[in-house]
């Protein structure tokens, strides 16, 4: 059986949480 | 004398002096510096009144100023530290502590708990999950089935929820998160550990070596 995703794994991959964005200039 | 502080002299609302801010977080009176110059930047960016404005931080995350996304609403209210709906800089540098390559692994996941309890109950409850699993499908333009998102949730919960009773409780979480480490990686910023690199501050603080 294919195992299903976490579902806080995919949370962690959202753009929203990416905050490295605020260093780029 | 006068003439070095002539232009610090207007602090914006919520400005905390480096030092105290060093003391209580994991970064050094030069991070806390440098990371004003960022703070300085992002908070003068639409508004320029010193204060984070929703818009100025959407802009400063996406490149667009009205981008809607749950989580950089989330991440927005956490660091609101005074609740009243800027991120001010103590706020700022505070929060943005807990994202430091050097903070304790206990705080980060602390901080993923209340970032995911969207609704502040103290639990991460199923619909929660559901909810920010549907916003990341639709972030991502992702087509998924009812049926498909119902069983990640499910899948998620039966690993997470040992007890069994239909919520994550904080206890819960910490195992979860301990035993998957890779969930935590966006609780890392790498970037802030050469913030004084990438925002150098020129200002000469003489009160730090004090």
């Amino acid at each position: 059986r294919p195992s299903v995703m976490n579902a806080f794994e995919l949370i962690s991959t959202s753009q929203g949480l990416n905050l490295g964005t605020l260093f780029e200039k | 004398m006068g003439c070095v502080s002539s232009k610090e002299s207007k602090r914006p609302p919520g400005y905390v002096d480096p030092n105290i801010l060093a003391k209580e977080t994991t970064f050094s009176v030069n991070e806390v510096e440098a990371l004003y110059e960022l703070y300085k930047k992002i908070s003068y960016s639409i508004f320029k009144d010193g204060l984070i404005h929703k818009e100025e931080f959407q802009l400063a995350l996406f490149r667009n100023s009205n981008k809607k996304n749950l989580f950089a609403d989330r991440i927005f209210d956490l660091f609101d530290l005074k609740r009243n709906g800027v991120i001010d800089f103590e706020g700022f540098v505070r929060s943005l502590s807990i994202f430091h390559p050097d903070t304790p692994m206990a705080e980060k996941i602390a901080f993923a708990f209340r970032l995911y309890d969207l609704r502040g109950t103290g639990f991460i409850e199923r619909e929660e999950l559901k909810e920010m699993v549907l916003a990341i499908l639709n972030e991502s333009e992702l087509l998924l089935s009812d049926d498909a998102v119902e069983q990640i949730v499910d899948q998620t919960f039966k690993q997470a929820d040992m007890n069994d009773d239909g919520k994550i409780d904080p206890n819960e979480w910490k195992v979860f998160a301990s035993k998957n480490p890779a969930l935590l990686k966006n609780m890392t910023l790498p970037y802030l550990k050469d913030i004084t690199m990438a925002f150098p501050s020129f200002v000469l603080n003489s009160g730090a070596s004090d």
